[in-house]
């Protein structure tokens, strides 16, 4: 039973230490992928994606883009409903999707 | 039998953090595919209408999206170098973050929830390099995969079981 | 622990935060509404 545990163990280890090659990998290929102008310029969606997006469709809207860093903060709903945003670089932009 | 103890310990140690890894791994394996798919939707729509979508009515990643009823009072407050925001809802609201957003458009083929056609595995696995094809389609047959006892992965060029 | 704190403006990094905050948000409600039988008034928001 101990060799055996010994085998299991040592699988398990090369199991992991492959899933971490994996993960590095493909976070590097996720950065290089949205960090490419080319794909930079064709990630958008429509206003259009996003109302089938929610349930029911004619909810207000409202798409916040914001630059790296920025701290959102949401209050614990017993205190209030509030939402404050932070940018240390640069302003924030709200803006909110029209209903058609 | 105090050494099989510490080593029954270590094995279930080693499979948690595995289980863990392997869902990480599975939404890089989405994001990727959800990424790539938005690209290539964008592109064919561009080149059929000859033309980009006018600037003010596309939304550019990263982006969050809050979603709340029509009859919710928002009250905003915001600095002069909008730099900061301050929202109060008199009503609950909901946020998403973009790579929820597009999967809700269905841009992973449903893969999150097992729900992937024949058709779009074909398309999915196109979508990313050789060595995750196996994960991908080890995800099309649901969440359980995370759970399965025996998983194995095509690496380069050798096959590995990954777990017993 | 009265609040969640995010960090936005990179691509996809924050999914679970915003799982965890639309499931505060949500079940708020239904203790939202419970409060409401006791027609306790909600209270006052600050403003920036």
């Amino acid at each position: 039973r101990h060799q055996a545990l010994v085998k299991e163990v040592s699988d398990l280890g090369e199991t992991e230490q492959r899933l971490d090659e994996l993960i590095t990998k493909c976070n590097l290929q996720l950065k290089l992928l949205t960090e490419d102008p080319q794909n930079k310029k064709l990630a958008y969606v429509m206003c259009q994606d996003l109302r089938n997006t929610v349930d029911p469709p004619d909810q207000l809207l409202m798409v916040v883009k914001a630059p790296p860093g920025t701290q959102m903060q949401v209050l614990d709903p017993s205190e209030g409903m509030q939402i404050s945003l932070k940018s240390p670089q640069g302003p924030i932009d709200v803006f909110l999707c029209p209903e058609d | 039998a105090q050494e099989c103890q510490n080593l029954e310990l270590e094995k279930q140690k080693r499979m948690e953090r595995i289980k863990q890894k392997r869902a990480q791994l599975q939404e890089l394996i989405l994001q990727q595919i959800a990424f790539k798919n938005l690209v290539q939707r964008n592109q064919r729509s561009e080149e059929q209408n000859q033309s980009p979508p006018p600037q003010n009515s596309v939304i550019q990643l990263p982006f969050i999206l809050l979603n709340t009823s029509v009859r919710t009072v928002i009250d905003c407050s915001i600095s002069s170098d909008k730099c900061e925001y301050l929202f109060n809802f008199d009503n609950t609201f909901e946020i998403h973050d973009d790579i929820e957003v597009l999967k809700r458009m269905g841009m992973s083929f449903g893969l999150e929830s097992g729900k992937c056609s024949s058709e779009n595995l074909k398309i999915a696995k196109s979508l990313v390099p050789k060595s995750l094809e196996s994960y991908v389609t080890g995800m099309s047959a649901g969440p359980s995969w995370l759970n399965q006892d025996q998983f194995t992965c095509n690496s380069e060029p050798t096959q590995t079981a990954l777990l017993t | 622990r009265t609040r969640i704190l995010v960090s936005i403006g990179e691509s996809f990094g924050a999914s679970e935060k915003f799982h965890k905050i639309n499931q505060m948000v949500s079940s708020s409600e239904r203790s939202l509404k419970r409060g409401l039988d006791m027609s306790s008034a909600p209270k006052p928001l600050k403003r920036l």
